[in-house]
């Protein structure tokens, strides 16, 4: 008698387990790949740019940026660095890139 | 000095936790 059987007892379909974090950002309809805000992906990619050892100044990003506001610039290198895409170097105004890519 | 590579070693680990 095999009729014990249980199909598929306690296995819901989630089609997506992984993608609930990605939900908090709701509101930004061209989300980059990877997960930044348009803004934070311009400062990163200004960080990864930047060809000095020490990596680049605050205040060059904010020059380069003038669209974007100190505070919100502090905000994007804020939430970068403790994403770990970046790290401050000599002092805390100093920002180098962690990804290789 | 050491600073900065603790920084980045403390970053990298950082992404590394994201990217799990």
């Amino acid at each position: 008698n095999k009729s014990h059987s249980q199909p598929s007892a306690g296995r819901a379909s989630f089609s997506n387990p992984g993608m609930s974090e990605a939900g908090n950002f709701s509101g930004n309809s061209f989300l980059p790949a990877n997960g930044l805000t348009p803004a934070q992906n311009q400062v990163l990619n200004l960080i990864k740019a930047c060809p000095r050892p020490e990596g680049l100044n605050f205040h060059d990003l904010k020059n380069q940026l003038h669209h974007m506001t100190v505070a919100s610039i502090k905000q994007a290198v804020d939430f970068l660095s403790n994403e770990g895409h970046i790290y401050s170097t000599v002092d805390d105004d100093h920002f180098k890139s962690t990804d290789a890519e | 000095l050491v600073r900065i590579q603790r920084n980045k070693a403390a970053a990298l680990l950082r992404l590394a936790a994201r990217n799990v």
